[in-house]
């Protein structure tokens, strides 16, 4: 474990935790009377987050912790595997079936047929992998889709006219948690002479490129002191 | 060093 890892770890786990807050406000929001300002913007607007993004992470992740009760490797490991888990399926599980949340979720806008991901990425696991058993080329996918698993959530961005805060920050700390993980990367391969994953590295190095334009815009209306925007 | 079979991060 190095401190790039850790921080990247932390980073992914605090993006959970804003997302999880989220829906909790909105949650908190139905019980109180109208018209409580906050409430209002927050049920009648969406909420900007996109279930097709929820469900693919909840893919990913339970296609990359298949050896969670097999392999074990450190308490930490399968404690973030278990609230990664967790987190992922029971936000999809709050925004399809939470008779509040789901109402802040705008399906029409949603419209990203994620399924054209993860079709591709499974074929490409078949194709190109470390070793071609069930657990390493379903590990490998779940590497792949993580590095589109955002689109969906961008392209609502674009859509979405007023970006919540808190919408911001978690598509934020989602780029930075892998841009961290680069990092880590690079120190694992000076430091450990056998440490060579080009799948792991290229996707990764994908996933955050993927948030280039979004890390622009991010800073920029933080350093302007504007409404984040992402043009259509 | 963790041998290649099992992924040793998240």
């Amino acid at each position: 474990m190095n401190i790039f890892r850790l921080a990247g770890d932390m980073t992914h786990l605090m993006s959970v935790l804003v997302l999880l807050l989220k829906i909790h406000t909105i949650k908190s929001c139905a019980g109180k009377s109208y018209p409580c300002s906050l409430c209002f913007i927050l049920l009648e607007s969406s909420s900007g987050i996109s279930l097709k993004t929820q469900e693919l992470y909840a893919l990913v992740f339970a296609t990359r912790y298949l050896d969670i009760f097999t392999d074990f490797i450190s308490v930490y490991n399968t404690i973030m595997k278990l609230i990664f888990l967790g987190s992922s399926f029971s936000i999809v599980w709050y925004i399809r079936r939470h008779k509040i949340v789901r109402r802040s979720y705008d399906k029409d806008q949603d419209t990203f047929r994620h399924f054209f991901l993860v079709l591709p990425c499974l074929l490409l696991a078949l194709i190109i992998n470390e070793k071609f058993t069930f657990k390493e080329v379903l590990w490998t996918f779940s590497l792949y889709l993580e590095a589109v698993a955002i689109l969906p959530q961008l392209i609502l961005l674009q859509r979405t006219r007023n970006i919540d805060n808190l919408t911001g920050q978690y598509v934020f700390l989602l780029g930075a948690y892998r841009a961290l993980y680069i990092l880590n990367w690079i120190y694992r391969y000076f430091t450990e002479p056998h440490y060579v994953h080009w799948i792991t590295w290229i996707s990764g190095l994908v996933q955050t490129l993927l948030y280039a334009d979004f890390f622009y815009y991010y800073f920029s209306s933080l350093k302007n002191n504007v409404k984040l925007k992402l043009p259509a | 060093y963790i041998h290649d079979d099992y992924h040793d991060e998240l």
